[in-house]
Order: structure tokens, then sequence, then C-alpha cells
């Protein structure tokens, strides 16, 4: 049965910050994901983007050629491989949030979200 | 407790058909809502457009002026107001879709989404 992060953590897609809007909804369409890691060119996390920033940017302009940095969240809230993921469960919905970057001191090691704890250990009833 | 789809089911924003991407996109952030029903002339219900869809159209082109029908899914998956939530869990995930709207012979009732089954039944542990 799963208990941590580190048990069900799926792979993130990684993109950085000199890329578009455009480069992020390519990325996020071709791997099949809802969020992005932006990193900085020292490899650090430095934002999220996910389909709600494209569809925000969408909104107000023709975004493609914006730069990530205009529209990721810098804020970003992450999960630790070790933490509980009834914890991770509260988390999304407290900040209505949908997935979480994984990290620990090294930097990004992947990603939690409600889809994958959904088909991984809630949905299993 | 919760039984079926009446019982949490929520509003759903509905949009015409002849509007655009950018349309989807402002109606879609001004309402927070992942889903947008496509609604005829007629007031039937013709397709949904989710942030997908947008991120998908800003991955190729600048396409806030492309009309809906271009975008939108047309084989719309939905649930019935009497359907138990634990077969819609099922069919969100067997769909990988994130909600449906829910009809019955008169229209467009509302919506339901993993969101909602996880804020309002799943996730109170
Ligand atoms: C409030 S959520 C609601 C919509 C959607 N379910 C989602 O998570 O994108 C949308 C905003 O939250 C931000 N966001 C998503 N995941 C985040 C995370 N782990 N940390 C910080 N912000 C996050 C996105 O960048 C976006 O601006
Ligand atoms: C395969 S889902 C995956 C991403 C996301 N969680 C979502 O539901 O949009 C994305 C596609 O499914 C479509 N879709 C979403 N809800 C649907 C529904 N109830 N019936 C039919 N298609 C749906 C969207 O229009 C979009 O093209």
């Amino acid at each position: 049965s799963y208990r941590t992060v580190a048990d069900v953590m799926e792979p993130i897609p990684t993109i950085t910050e000199n890329r578009t809007v455009r480069d992020a909804a390519q990325l996020l369409v071709e791997k099949n994901s809802e969020i992005l890691a932006v990193v900085s060119e020292a490899g650090d996390l430095s934002g999220v983007v996910t389909e709600w920033d494209i569809t925000r940017a969408s909104a107000t302009a023709c975004a493609e050629d914006m730069p990530l940095p205009e529209i990721m969240t810098r804020e970003v809230i992450t999960a630790k491989p070790t933490d509980n993921i009834l914890d991770v469960v509260r988390q999304l919905e407290h900040y209505e949030i949908s997935a979480m970057p994984v990290v620990d001191r090294e930097g990004v090691l992947g990603v939690i979200s409600s889809d994958i704890l959904a088909r991984r250990t809630l949905y299993r009833l």
C-alpha cells in the first residue's frame, strides 16, 4: 500500500525560464502533463506553469511569444519524497491546486498530483 | 452522505458555438471553471472545451480568434443526475477526463468533476 510521496510520484517535465508560452504549451501537450517545472540556468526550480496559466494568458492577448517568467507562478508549493500522501491530499485541496513538484536538497525529483493519487490510491475502492 | 450526482453537482458555465478560443479562455478564468459546455443556437449541448483544448490550440499558433468548433470535443461524455458517484469516478478515470456535464432530457443541469468529488466526498478521510 502507498504511504509516502516517494511511493507514487512520477516524472515531471521541466522547461527553462527563457522559453515562451507556446513552448510550454507544446511541452504540456507532448508530455501529456498538466504541470511543468520551470528551472533557472543553474537548474534550480524557479516556478511552475500549468494549463491554467496558459489559459489565462490566452484570455488577454496573443500570448504565444510571451516569456515564461511573465505567466509562471513563482511561489511554488512543493512536496518532499517523505511526505505522507494524506497530507498531500489536504494541501492540494487547501491551495486549490492539482499538482506539486517533489523536491529534496538535490532538486526536482518528480510530481505528485490529484490525478496520480486518484489512479493509484483513493480510487481503488 | 452523498450518493448520486444530483447530490453534489455544481453549475457549469455555457458558451455558444460562434464564440472564439479567447472568449472561452476568458469565461474559464472568470468563472474559475475547468470546463465549459458549448451549446448550439437551439440550446443543445454540442461540445465541451477545457483548458487542455486551449493549451493545445496555443501550442500550434495564435489561436485566439479561432472559432470554438475547431477546438471543442464533440463526443461529450456526460453523467445523469441519478448516476452513482462511484460509477462517475470510474468513468472519469477510464476516459482520462476531469469533468462531465450533467444532463437529462431537458438539457444541461450542471457539472460533476474529480475536484468536486475530492472536495465533497473521498477526501473526507
Ligand atoms: C489555483 S490553481 C487552479 C487550477 C488548476 N487545478 C491548477 O492547479 O492549475 C491555478 C494556479 O495555481 C498555480 N499552481 C498550480 N500548482 C502549483 C504549485 N504546486 N505551486 C504553486 N502554484 C501552483 C498555477 O500556476 C496557476 O496559476
Ligand atoms: C483527455 S483529457 C486530459 C486533460 C484534462 N484532465 C481534461 O479533462 O481536460 C483532455 C481532452 O478531453 C476532453 N474532455 C474533457 N472532458 C470531457 C467530457 N466530459 N467529454 C468528452 N471529452 C472531454 C477535452 O475537451 C480535451 O480535449
